[in-house]
């Protein structure tokens, strides 16, 4: 009876606004893997093409890892870090303890938007989240990633990195979306944006 | 399950964004606890596209501590949004374990805190029971015993608010403290944000663990998931 009472954490947590690198669009979409209709599918891609991006990821340590785990450090192992040009994620699946076939679909989705963004092998990682030892239903993360790609809805405004952020949430009641500039040591400014989803079975221990 | 992407335009070098995500992780997203399970899927991933003009960031650069330092600080902060989130949590709760004879021990022990459910339970229902973060600690995985001394343990609620005094003491020198104003404990566990502080008194290394309370509302969100 003395426990607090719950709390807005939507109105408390999220932001109204932000500040995002230069060189990213992020798009989502509902692909229907989640039975309310909501955003469920979402990609960042790298528009930057001045350099060649680095990357660097950290897993979890859990035996008994998924398909998107195992194929995005693949990816990332066969390439050393360099050149990744995509993330894919769905939420509503976690595409886990799916065996052989999971694993096909997790290097099917990674193949989709690779195929998209230019045919360049070894260019996106790969996350799902939701339940557990379910198939994904490739039909609609295919439709999904596609009509992404092929109707051009990506952007680069608060609103598109607000609903990709949503897009991965699963029992989150907000989405977690953050941004800072930072100045270096000769005075240039930097941008950095982070986001997340998660609120139970959380004790990451990641390498 | 806990999914994270970071993205910068800042050019980094492959190898020093790899040092840099590990150092920031082993010091944000790896210490946070909702329920103390881990997924099989949890992934934090960042990409830097160098799309502004600056010299690429190396491990050997000027700017690289700099750098490692302000991503450690962001994912600290995008690590603490998720624990705040922490299904039917109401409390967000800071345990820092101080003056430890190793790092690894201080985090261990205040790992160990931050998963004990009835630590969690207790925070819930706003009861200032010392006597279960004193098992938390006393059952941590060590690997020995250097840096426990019973007789110098410390344990104190802190107020994060402007309110006085701040440090509610629990555990002085390993003796409970029997007259601990319980209104004023009431008064600390009602806010949203407390601190747990343990000062082992056997060193100088400190580690910070991010939890919550555990609430019945946990129960009902994680009772049917799958249907």
């Amino acid at each position: 009876q003395r426990a607090a009472k719950s709390i807005d954490k939507y109105a408390l947590y999220v932001p109204q606004s932000g500040v995002f690198p230069k060189g990213f669009k992020v798009g989502a979409i509902a692909s229907g893997v989640k039975k309310n209709g909501a955003l469920d599918l979402g990609v960042i891609v790298n528009t930057n093409k001045s350099r060649l991006s680095s990357a660097a990821a950290v897993f979890t340590t859990n035996k008994f890892k998924a398909a998107p785990v195992l194929a995005s450090k693949q990816v990332l192992e066969a390439v050393r870090g360099k050149g990744i040009n995509a993330i894919v994620v769905n939420s509503g699946c976690a595409n886990s303890v799916t065996g052989e076939l999971g694993m096909a679909d997790a290097n099917e989705m990674v193949s989709l938007v690779n195929t998209q963004m230019g045919g360049t092998p070894n260019a996106t990682l790969v996350m799902s989240t939701g339940v557990i030892g379910q198939r994904l239903q490739m039909d609609k993360i295919t439709n999904g990633i596609n009509k992404l790609f092929n109707e051009n809805r990506f952007g680069a405004h608060f609103e598109d990195w607000l609903n990709i952020t949503k897009s991965i949430c699963t029992t989150d009641t907000f989405p977690k979306l953050i941004s800072s500039k930072f100045k270096l040591p000769n005075g240039q400014e930097y941008t950095l944006t982070g986001m997340a989803k998660g609120a139970g079975m959380i004790c990451p221990n990641m390498a | 399950t806990l999914l994270g992407f970071i993205v910068t335009d800042l050019p980094i070098a492959s190898t020093a964004l790899n040092k840099m995500l590990h150092h920031a992780t082993n010091r944000s997203f790896n210490c946070i606890s909702v329920d103390g399970d881990m997924s099989t899927n949890d992934t934090i991933c960042m990409i830097a596209n160098g799309a502004i003009e600056t010299q690429e960031v190396k491990e050997d650069s000027e700017a690289f501590e700099q750098v490692q330092e302000q991503i450690t600080q962001f994912a600290q902060r995008l690590a603490q949004l998720v624990v705040r989130d922490g299904e039917g949590s109401t409390k967000f709760v800071t345990v820092n374990v101080q003056n430890s004879l190793t790092f690894d021990d201080a985090k261990i022990i205040a790992e160990s805190i931050s998963n004990s459910m009835l630590v969690k339970t207790a925070l819930y229902g706003q009861d200032a029971n010392w006597g279960r973060i004193l098992c938390a600690i006393g059952y941590a995985k060590l690997d020995n015993l250097k840096s426990l001394d019973e007789s110098k343990i410390n344990v104190s609620f802190i107020a994060t608010d402007d309110s006085e005094p701040r440090e509610l003491k629990l555990v002085v020198n390993g003796v409970p403290n029997l007259n601990v104003d319980e209104e004023r404990a009431s008064q600390i566990l009602a806010l949203n944000d407390l601190e747990i502080k343990v000062d082992l008194g056997t060193g100088s290394e400190t580690a910070q663990f991010w939890t919550c309370d555990l609430t019945r509302e946990y129960v009902t969100i994680n009772g049917d998931y799958r249907s």
